[in-house]
């Protein structure tokens, strides 16, 4: 998916 | 993971770690923003809503354990406990926070990604956590003599996004996902909201003198 990556950020 | 989020992270969490040391340990809370705290604590709760529904890597669910634990226990400390509150300013820290909260929470429901409960609280905490830290200038800012100790945990702080801002270039380029422009736009006010700090903190210690920032 194009989902952001910045949710697996802290 | 690259190296510049987890310098990032380890970042902030030195950050946390040098507050809770001084406030464990000298239990004092002289020179420490608690509505700053209490801001940090309501941008995990609202950023982490999703640390029992989507299970990421280890790392990842630790690390929101510790910050939400460190950022509640500390708000904790300086309101109850009974030697460090003693220490507390409230006369000084006195930035009407709730007047940050509100318009973030605004953009939040204008502002976002989807409108879904998570993205929209996911939202109001990046907003938030940008300007969290105004509390804490403002109270230094009043404060004449900036202990060691508070001067490196704004230091780090502030230090931590930058390095984020650093991850999502090198994320754009190596990776085929995009970093969400709120999420670029949020974490460089934050940075910059730190500019004026950093120089003064970097002219304190290349001068070898005690830092201050101008009223």
């Amino acid at each position: 998916s194009n989902d952001t990556v910045t949710k697996d950020e802290l | 993971m690259n190296i510049f989020r987890l310098a990032g992270d380890m970042t902030h969490l030195a950050s946390v770690l040098v507050l809770l040391l001084k406030i464990h340990t000298i239990k004092s809370c002289a020179g420490v923003s608690l509505k700053t705290q209490e801001l940090y604590a309501l941008v995990f709760a609202t950023r982490y809503l999703d640390i029992v529904t989507d299970f990421i890597s280890v790392y990842n669910t630790v690390m929101k354990l510790i910050f939400l634990g460190s950022s509640f226990s500390i708000v904790w400390y300086i309101r109850h406990h009974r030697v460090v509150r003693r220490s507390y300013d409230k006369d000084q820290d006195t930035f009407r926070h709730y007047l940050l909260m509100i318009p973030c929470m605004l953009l939040a429901l204008f502002v976002h990604e989807k409108f879904t409960f998570k993205e929209v609280m996911w939202t109001f905490s990046l907003y938030l956590e940008a300007v969290a830290i105004l509390p804490q200038l403002v109270l230094l800012q009043r404060t004449r003599n900036i202990d060691n100790l508070t001067g490196q945990y704004v230091f780090l702080l502030g230090a931590y996004r930058g390095l984020y801002i650093f991850n999502w270039i090198y994320r754009y380029f190596t990776e085929p996902h995009f970093v969400h422009w709120i999420t670029w736009i949020a974490g460089v006010v934050q940075t910059l909201l730190y500019a004026d700090f950093f120089y003064y903190y970097f002219e304190s210690w290349k001068n070898n003198v005690r830092l201050q920032l101008p009223a």
